[in-house]
Parts: C-alpha cells; structure tokens; sequence
C-alpha cells in the first residue's frame, strides 16, 4: 500500500522541489516503484525530473477541478520506476476554482484512491501557501516532509506551519503524521545554519531527520539539466545527501 | 504624491522581503518618507524591520477584509521616516475570504488612496503566489520590481510572471509598469549566477537594475536581530548595494 508523502512549508524556496525530485528519483533508483504529484502551479517538479512543459496533455489540473482520472494525467518519467503527475500553468486558477466546490478539500485524497497501489510511494511537491492546493496535498498525505531552509526567516514560520499541522488533524485528516523536518542548504561555514539546525532540532524534538542537505552547487544546476542530481551527478554531495534521506525514509514511520 | 511599488514574484524564497525591508529603510534614512505594506500572512517583512509579532493590533487583515482605515493599522517602525502597515496571521485567511467580496482585488488600493499624500514612496511585499494578495498589490501599484534569484528555477517562472503582468494591466491596472527587474543573491563563484544574469538581462531588455544585490550572509543575519541591515551594519555588501538601489529606484520611474 504507497506511503502518500506531501512535502510541504509556506515559506518558500527552502527546497521543497528540490526535495521532492530528488527524493523521489533516489527511492526510484533504489528499486522502489513510485509517484510524483506536482500539486505547485510553478511545475517545477515536473521540469525538474525532466517532463517538457510542452509534452504535458492532461494535468493535475484536470483532475482536481474536471474529474478526470488522475491514471489518465500520469506521465512516464525520464527515471525508470518513476511516474509523474504534472502540474501545468492552469493549475494557478484551482486555487479559486475550487473554492467553490463540494468536498474542495479532498478532491486529491480521493483522486490518488484508485492508484495507491501501484506505488511504494507517493510524493506531493505543494506551493509555497497553505492555500486550497497545499491542504489537498495534507488531507491526501499520511504523512508530511518539511524542509526547512538553514536561515532565520525558515524558523519564523514553523509555529505558524506546525498550527495549521494541528488544524488539519483535527478537521480533514487525523492520522497526518510528521515523517521529519529536513534542514536544507546547510552551509557550515555561517553560524546561522549552526543556530538553526539547534533551534529546529529544540522545536521538532526527535522528528529531525539525522541527514541535513548541504548547500551543493549542483544541486542548483541540475533543474537547468531537467535531471535529478542523483543521476546528472551521483558523486557529488547534493546527491550523497538524497541517497542517505531516501533510506531515512525508508527506515521511518512518522510519529504523530 | 507617493510613488506605489510592488515587490512580486510568485516563486520562493527569491528576496522579496529582504528588498522590501532593507530598500525601504534605504530610502528612510536618506530622507524619504516611507510607507511599508506588508502582504504576506508570513510577516517576514514586519518582524524584519523590527516590529515583534506580539505588539500588532490592527493589521492589514483588518483593512481588506473588515473595512478598518489604512490609518488606524498604521504603526511606527524603529527606522526613522519609516513606517509600516503589519500583517498578521489572519492574513493567510484572506485569500479564500476575499473571494466573496465585492471588488475584492481593488481592496488595498482604495484603502490607500487616504494616505499616499503622506509618503514618497510606498513598497507593498508580496507573499508568494499570484492570488488575491498579490493581485491587490499590482491592482493597487504605479510599478513593480520583480526580485529574480540568481537560479534556474527563478528563471523558469518569469514569463509566466510576465503574462501575469499583462493580464493585470488589461483587467485591474492599465497603468502598471515595470520599475525593474532585480538579481539577488549573487554568487561570482559560479557559473550559474552568470547564465541567469545574460538570460534575465535578454528577457528584461533594459529593464534589469544596473546594481545586483550579492548573497552576503549579513542579509540573511539581520532579520535575527529585526534591524534591516543597512542600519545593523551600514560596511557590509548587502547594506551597500541597498543603497545603490535606493538611489536607482529614486531615479527610474518605471517603463511599460
Ligand atoms: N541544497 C541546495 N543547495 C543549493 N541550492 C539549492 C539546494 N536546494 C535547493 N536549491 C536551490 O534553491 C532554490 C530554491 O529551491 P526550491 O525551488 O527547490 O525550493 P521550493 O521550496 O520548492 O521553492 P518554492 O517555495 O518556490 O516552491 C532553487 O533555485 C534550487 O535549485
Ligand atoms: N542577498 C542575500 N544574501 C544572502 N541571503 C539572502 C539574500 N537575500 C535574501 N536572503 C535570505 O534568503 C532567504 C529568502 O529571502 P526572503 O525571505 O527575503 O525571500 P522572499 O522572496 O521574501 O521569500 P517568500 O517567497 O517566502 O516570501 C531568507 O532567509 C533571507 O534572509
Ligand atoms: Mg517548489
Ligand atoms: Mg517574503
């Protein structure tokens, strides 16, 4: 039965895409079978594992306000073992499309019902807001990554994420556990990373991943490629990193 | 009569509030009077030009959506010439809640009609994303500055930005212009910063500031101690390219 994963922060750029391509593309290459749901209209996951935006038909789009089929939105990806739903531009007007519509919330829960079991796991990259399309991605997920960039203005907004936690527990999903916090673009020669990765490890007490992603060149270059650093480059530190998440993940099963 | 700026972009973690802060504090210190408006339910723009989370009463939630005069929310900033429309957490409820308003995207700009007459210049920071928020805030601007980070994925997003832009002129604001487009985070070391650099300088055609705003660790320091860094620490790089923007900004009066 696929672990659904969201991967979700409000405060944006702290690698949540970043996270899910190359989380997604390590488990792949390790042997496991799975999915990639990009729920952010920027489709950067899409472009980043090396979808076109031009070859994109059908898209998450189409299958939160249209109904469609999410098994007819699925796309092969360039990884073997590793399929795609795409987000296209579209998906930007679902926001305030789907305000309007019955069960808005869970449209994506029940979308993924029929194709579960195809996968081992289920990765959801959401935007940076806790809009209709990232509670979508909460309501549908067992579980939540969130990765948290190794500066002050990421911890700001931790209370703020770990209430609307809470809120989502109590009113669309109650068993979401936290799979982890991800400190990402960890630089160690600043003290600020070194304050932050004590004071997330303070707030999330236990639920910190052990690996902490550095901040790797590569990393940034690899989306120009359209191709997860775990295969453009596997020995450079940036994919080392992913490797050794995406047996963390393995390993865990979020607490609560 | 106060020039109205937005600062958007709906990718992530690019620089926007950090250009809000430190540009308006820029101009503040050398003389102008400035208005902050600060758009995202995060807050980041707020509590980093000094103001603690717990001391905001009234915020721009009150003013969107409960009809309180922009007056009332009003609040003085620690930075002399300086000050500062909060936001608060109720904000991140707006989006869905203005969707049911009459003229819900021209909310901000009639509540600032009243008091443009007091200031040179107003900034209004941007969450990330193209809903209600930032739709008030170019419904609501004379001209735009779009922060672009020095990486691929900032790159990807801009002609979905640009077509926004057109779209908001033909429907909300015939008047918005370009005031330019900004490249933060500079990294000389590497090549990426350069490929980003010719490619926005190509898209923007002339429209990209001449001053480029460095990644420069105390940037990402000041918000810690809630002091824009070019009064934490007028010699570093970061404060000193605030201040070349400032004065590029003063001289610029956008193009379409
Ligand atoms: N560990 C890292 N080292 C260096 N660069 C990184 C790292 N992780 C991400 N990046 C780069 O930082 C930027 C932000 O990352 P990314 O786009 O994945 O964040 P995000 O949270 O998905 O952003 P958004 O909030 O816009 O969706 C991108 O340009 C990405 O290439
Ligand atoms: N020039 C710079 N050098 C180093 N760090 C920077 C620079 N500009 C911004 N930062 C840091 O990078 C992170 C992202 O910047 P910031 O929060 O201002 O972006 P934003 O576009 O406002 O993000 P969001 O999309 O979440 O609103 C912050 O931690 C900030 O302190
Ligand atoms: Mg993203
Ligand atoms: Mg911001």
């Amino acid at each position: 039965m696929g672990r659904v994963i969201a991967i979700a922060n409000q405060k944006g750029g702290v690698g949540k895409s970043t996270t899910a391509v190359n989380l997604s593309a390590a488990l792949a290459v390790s042997g496991m079978h799975v999915l990639l749901v990009d729920g952010d209209p920027q489709a950067h996951a899409t472009s980043g594992i090396g979808i076109p935006r031009a070859s994109v038909g059908i898209s998450l789009y189409d299958v939160l306000i249209n109904g469609v089929a999410m098994a007819s939105a699925l796309m092969p990806s360039p990884v073997a073992g590793l399929d795609v739903a795409p987000s296209s531009i579209h998906l930007a007007g679902a926001e305030v499309e789907l305000v309007g519509i019955s069960s808005r919330e869970h449209r994506l829960r029940d979308a993924l019902r029929p194709v579960r079991e195809w996968y081992e796991f289920i990765f959801i990259d959401c935007p940076p807001s806790l809009g209709l399309l990232t509670l979508n991605a909460l309501a549908a997920a067992d579980e939540v990554i969130v990765p948290i960039q190794c500066e002050y203005y990421a911890l700001e907004g931790l209370s703020q994420l770990l209430d609307s936690l809470t809120l989502i527990r109590r009113q669309l999903n109650p068993g979401l556990r936290i799979n982890g916090a991800l400190l990402t673009m960890y630089d160690g020669r600043t003290n600020l990373s070194e304050q932050v990765v004590a004071e997330v490890q303070r707030h999330f007490r236990g639920q910190v991943f052990a690996t902490i992603i550095p901040r790797n060149v590569r990393l940034a270059e690899a989306p120009s490629f359209g191709r997860p650093v775990v295969t453009l480059d596997p020995s450079s530190k940036g994919a080392a990193a992913y490797v050794a998440l995406a047996q963390e993940v393995i390993a865990r099963v979020g607490e609560p």
